[in-house]
């Protein structure tokens, strides 16, 4: 689980 | 930025003005699901919020503000200014048994416990299944509109889009997000017998019509 709290797509 | 997710993006931004237009021109909401236009403004709500936090860029803060901006404009025409219209007896799906269960999942399965990502996540379930009691309504009439049809079509054209993108960016990018590659890919399940019925019947001219 990658975390990835900036979320680039819609 | 890719070819798909940029054409994903513009299918999305096509159904939506498509639902818009199409109720706005016939001043009718008939055969359309208010409770799904419900479940996608809450989805564009929760998901945005990052507009208050975080600038990605230009594409994606108006992008944001018209989806959010139509979706709420979609649920006015439905339950106020064409209220008349809206066939509140065949949208008769419980939302409450997908609401309740995405948002047990979000809290149990995020990328970070925080209220933000948190509400993401949920967004994300949410858009997952959103779409349930529109196709729960069509299955109950047991026909739509061809305006109709042309709308699922554009947003099951934009999920099948955001995978090939996933698939690209993992490639070339090494990024994957698992929550919304596993979320997407329910939901393109979801609109395959959809898709089906389209090509068979739609494209060939013909109502989109259920045996009974």
């Amino acid at each position: 689980w990658q975390r990835r709290v900036l979320h680039d797509e819609l | 930025m890719n070819i798909f997710r940029l054409f994903g993006d513009l299918s999305h931004l096509a159904a939506i003005i498509i639902l818009l237009l199409k109720i706005w021109k016939s001043r009718s909401c008939a055969g359309i699901s208010g409770k799904s236009q419900i479940l996608f403004a809450i989805v564009f709500t929760t998901r945005y919020l990052d507009l208050l936090t975080s600038f990605i860029s230009l594409y994606n803060t108006s992008m944001k503000m018209i989806y959010i901006g139509c979706s709420y404009a979609t649920v006015y025409l439905i339950y106020a200014k064409f209220r008349a219209t809206y066939d509140g007896n065949h949208d008769s799906f419980r939302v409450e048994f997908l609401i309740v269960p995405v948002g047990g999942l979000a809290v149990l399965i995020n990328h970070d416990f925080s209220l933000l990502e948190i509400l993401w996540t949920f967004s994300i379930y949410l858009e997952s299944v959103a779409i349930l009691p529109q196709l729960f309504m069509i299955s109950k009439t047991g026909e739509a509109e061809t305006i109709t049809t042309h709308y699922l079509f554009c947003q099951g054209l934009y999920r099948a889009l955001y995978l090939i993108n996933w698939i690209w960016r993992f490639y070339f990018e090494g990024f994957f997000d698992m929550i919304a590659i596993v979320a997407g890919v329910v939901q393109t399940i979801l609109y395959c017998d959809f898709f089906y019925l389209y090509v068979t019947k739609v494209l060939k001219g013909k109502k989109l019509s259920l045996p009974a």
